[in-house]
């Protein structure tokens, strides 16, 4: 059975395309076919493996999905590119319900020959998102430690709870991720007590840290656990993946 | 003259918040009457202040603006909070051009008693930010020096370059600002480089550096001026408004 996660959170840069890129890698090194979506316009988990954006949105293109997957560099991990044509992104973001089921549809049709498909969202809680967590079955959200990025959470989670009551699928909370931790940071202490006293189990006990060897490895084209796969960051992302595995959704 | 900057960057969390902030609280300590407008769902700009979200968008409703500024901490700024509701960030992110230019109207009308007025915009180049664009004299991009932080870039410039030649005001770069800046970072220096190669003289001469205490300020409802002043961070945005004041627009 395929399981499907949308990267998702309103806030923006806490670290939505990395972990989608490096969660997707780690899924695929693990030997399980694996699928990362682009649909944020700015096209960053595209270009963070090494690929280029396409004219058109493979979700706006009358063919089957399968012909609008490419491979990556990873043995193992395909893609679904993005699309920078601002025409695509409007379309997309202006998807009136008939539209949304369609695109929802030919989501996860397209998806089923994967173990597991990975979606990058966009900074918003607009309907393009809600399309991504429509097709999915898990959300993965990634909270920076700091004070904004606790901000929108509740208005993310009541969203993410309407979509769970009228969804066809069983969307379920797939887990919050603390990422850019710095624990000589009192503010990173502050964030991760109140996230974790206010929502418990729910958190991953993996925490990302702060490593600059992350945010390098995509000028390379790189997940970083290709780029350095003994750096703090890889490290952590894997141990992600080892977490992902054992709970089974 | 009233001169009216918008922040925007579709790239997430590059500190739009934070520069429009420090940025407003500045001109206000500077002695000219400031209006902070928060347009972001979010409401980040809000409880950066230490104000709290309305119920409706001021933009949406009939009366004039004057009665939903809210004075704050600072003598000489006042607050257009935000609203949290997802109805208001549908409506204001689905405007139709002439609902758009409503929402232009009513901003410019209400905005002339003030001598700076500084806009903070969403993560997006949707209509809600294409909006504040056309409210505006000056567009402010703020820039993390960071491999994504690159990619976006001419997608934002074409749709900034669209709004200067349609907009009835003349909308001009305001510029460039490199924050979050380490100069221990060579990833810093390589993005730096290519932005003043790039963009040249748009690029102002002063960076923000990366500064704990400015991520702390918004926890107690501050702009880092008042909770640091003495900060690096502090210093930096106090150096911005002066380079902003010797610019004539
Ligand atoms: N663990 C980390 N250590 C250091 N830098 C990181 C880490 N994770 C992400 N970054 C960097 O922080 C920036 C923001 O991350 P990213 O672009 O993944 O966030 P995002 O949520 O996808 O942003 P957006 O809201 O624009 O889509 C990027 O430049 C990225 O390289
Ligand atoms: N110079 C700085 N030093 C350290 N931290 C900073 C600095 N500027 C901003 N930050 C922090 O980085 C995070 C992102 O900044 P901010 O929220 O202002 O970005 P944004 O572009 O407004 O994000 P969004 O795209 O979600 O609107 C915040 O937690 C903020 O406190
Ligand atoms: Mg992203
Ligand atoms: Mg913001």
């Amino acid at each position: 059975v395929t399981r499907t996660f949308c990267i998702a959170n309103q806030k923006g840069g806490v670290g939505k395309t990395t972990t989608a890129i490096n969660l997707a890698t780690a899924f695929a090194l693990a030997g399980h076919a694996t699928l990362l979506v682009d649909l944020d316009p700015q096209c960053n988990a595209t270009s963070g493996v090494g690929q280029r954006p396409v004219d058109v949105h493979p979700l706006l293109v009358g063919e089957p999905l399968r012909q609008r997957v490419v491979p990556t560099e990873v043995t193992e991990l395909y893609l679904l590119p993005g699309s920078r044509r601002a025409r695509d992104a409007d379309t997309l973001a202006h998807a009136d319900p008939l539209q949304a089921e369609h695109v929802v549809e030919h989501l996860t049709e397209g998806t089923q020959i994967f173990d597991y498909v990975v979606i990058d969202s966009p900074p918003s809680l607009g309907r393009l998102t809600q399309t991504a967590l429509r097709a999915s079955d898990e959300v993965l959200m990634p909270i920076q430690c700091e004070y904004f990025a606790m901000e929108g959470l509740t208005q993310m989670i009541e969203l993410i709870r309407d979509i769970m009551r009228s969804s066809q699928r069983q969307l379920a909370f797939g887990g919050i991720l603390l990422t850019m931790y710095d624990h000589h940071l009192e503010l990173t202490q502050e964030v991760d007590e109140q996230v974790r006293d206010f929502f418990g189990e729910i958190v991953f006990s993996t925490t990302i840290p702060r490593d600059v060897l992350v945010s390098e490895a995509p000028s390379h084209g790189k997940s970083v656990l290709e780029y350095a796969p003994r750096s703090r960051g890889a490290r952590a992302y894997i141990e992600l993946c080892m977490e992902i595995f054992d709970s089974v959704s």
